[in-house]
């Protein structure tokens, strides 16, 4: 709650004083911005991660996904994508990721609840990341679905068959 | 040579091949085609002028003149190429004014995702950026709006409800907040664009709407913040923008459930974590 409540006094003061939207002196807009905005979120992020996996691991947030900018995806061979639907109803959802790709090697998106491998297009752009990796997510209601990710070099990809690692949980 | 057309299984998106522009879209399914001429524009903020000394502002909307300028006028337009589950069309409109126009497989609306800044003022002109759509829409002055995204109101060009209007401001006093979503329609066909923020727009002629995307202003609208709405940004340049509308263009009957669905999954959007290689314990 204390976690929370950061963002929640942060929202407050910007909702009072019609923040970031040209109607206070820069430095004030800054300050909402920065510093009560941003460390909201952070600590809001602390919150999620801990709840979904009850403070076993800490996942990574990136908030400049919308110009293709995410050095934990970039930079890692093998990951995890974890995607939360609000909703109270499912969804089906194309997701972005941005990628640094080369032509020599593939990305493997694996739905980890069902193992399926899953349609996937890779485009590049001119954004951070040379490459964008984009496949469509089904969410259920008021919950998450999980996808295994990792770049394999063509060739190989094609003689052996992905298996995910860990444990699976639906 | 020839138009460029993007497509799924829902719409049909045409770009002129000369302009580079939208052009048309079809409803696949319930068979509307119409003109959709698609422009980024900007307005002159106004620094004052003989009938009025205000000027344009962060809360004050004044353009010196009811008619915008061309983001510009030699677009460059490029096909992403044919591919399984997006396709793609890019837009520049100039250096500072890009968008991407997507249609993905199994997705019934149009995904427009527009880049603006920094916008330029060495010219030492104020800009407002707008994006405007027009149809041949028999909307007849009347444009819908959302209010906080709850009640959807009904706007009459150069009208109020509730008193007798001397409008003075042609393009101001016909603009109202979209918070989620504005549309226009006549007996048949409606199309409706919703937003992912809150921005100010309008219908100003019948069967066009427009939306603000972006502002930066050297004027300053005595208010009380004393500091014109000129956000420098990091670099000192001005700030970039990027956001996205989603088009849904279908019979007036059939939209209402639409925009209302496409509205939830827009405020209420997925949230992407990342763990490392071996999946995390997720509860």
């Amino acid at each position: 709650t204390s976690k929370s409540n950061v963002l929640r006094a942060a929202m407050g003061v910007a909702q009072h004083h019609d923040a970031v939207s040209g109607t206070s002196k820069q430095h004030v807009a800054n300050d909402y911005a920065k510093h009560k905005l941003k460390s909201g979120g952070r600590h809001c992020k602390d919150v999620i991660s801990s709840v979904i996996t009850e403070g076993s691991s800490n996942l990574t947030f990136c908030d400049y996904m919308n110009i293709t900018l995410c050095d934990f995806t970039q930079n890692s061979n093998r990951f995890t994508a974890v995607v939360y639907n609000p909703l109270a109803r499912a969804v089906s959802k194309y997701i972005r990721i941005p990628v640094d790709c080369t032509p020599s090697y593939i990305f493997v998106v694996i739905e980890l609840v069902t193992g399926a491998r899953l349609t996937t297009q890779v485009r590049r752009n001119r954004g951070n990341a040379n490459c964008e990796l984009v496949f469509l997510a089904k969410l259920p209601a008021l919950g998450y679905n999980s996808f295994s990710i990792e770049k394999y070099k063509s060739s190989a990809t094609n003689k052996r068959l992905f298996t995910p690692k860990g444990k699976v949980v639906n | 040579s020839d138009d460029i057309t993007i497509s799924n299984e829902f719409y049909s998106v045409n770009f002129n091949r000369n302009s580079g522009l939208m052009d048309s879209i079809v409803n696949i399914e319930s068979g509307i085609k119409i003109p959709v001429h698609q422009d980024m524009l900007w307005y002159n903020g106004s620094m004052g002028n003989n009938a009025s000394k205000q000027q344009s502002g962060a809360y004050i909307f004044r353009p010196n003149s009811s008619t915008p300028f061309h983001c510009s006028n030699d677009g460059k337009v490029k096909l992403s190429g044919s591919n399984p589950l997006v396709q793609e069309v890019y837009q520049k409109f100039s250096d500072w004014a890009y968008q991407v126009v997507r249609l993905y497989k199994g997705i019934k609306h149009i995904e427009v995702e527009w880049t603006v800044g920094p916008i330029p003022v060495k010219d030492q002109w104020g800009k407002e950026v707008i994006s405007r759509y027009e149809t041949n829409i028999d909307s007849n002055g009347y444009f819908y709006t959302d209010a906080n995204g709850r009640e959807v109101l009904e706007r009459k060009k150069n009208y109020r409800p509730t008193w007798k209007l001397n409008q003075t401001e042609p393009v101001a006093g016909n603009y109202y907040p979209v918070n989620s979503r504005i549309y226009i329609r006549d007996a048949h066909v409606q199309l409706t664009v919703l937003t992912d923020r809150s921005q100010g727009g309008s219908s100003l002629s019948s069967g066009a709407l427009e939306l603000m995307v972006h502002r930066r202003l050297l004027g300053e609208d005595s208010k009380g913040v004393a500091e014109p709405l000129n956000e420098t940004g990091q670099f000192g340049d001005g700030l970039i923008t990027r956001g996205k509308h989603w088009l849904l263009l279908d019979t007036v009957t059939s939209s209402a459930k639409q925009h209302r669905l496409l509205g939830e999954e827009a405020f209420m959007s997925p949230l992407v974590m990342f763990g490392g290689a071996t999946p995390p314990a997720l509860v």
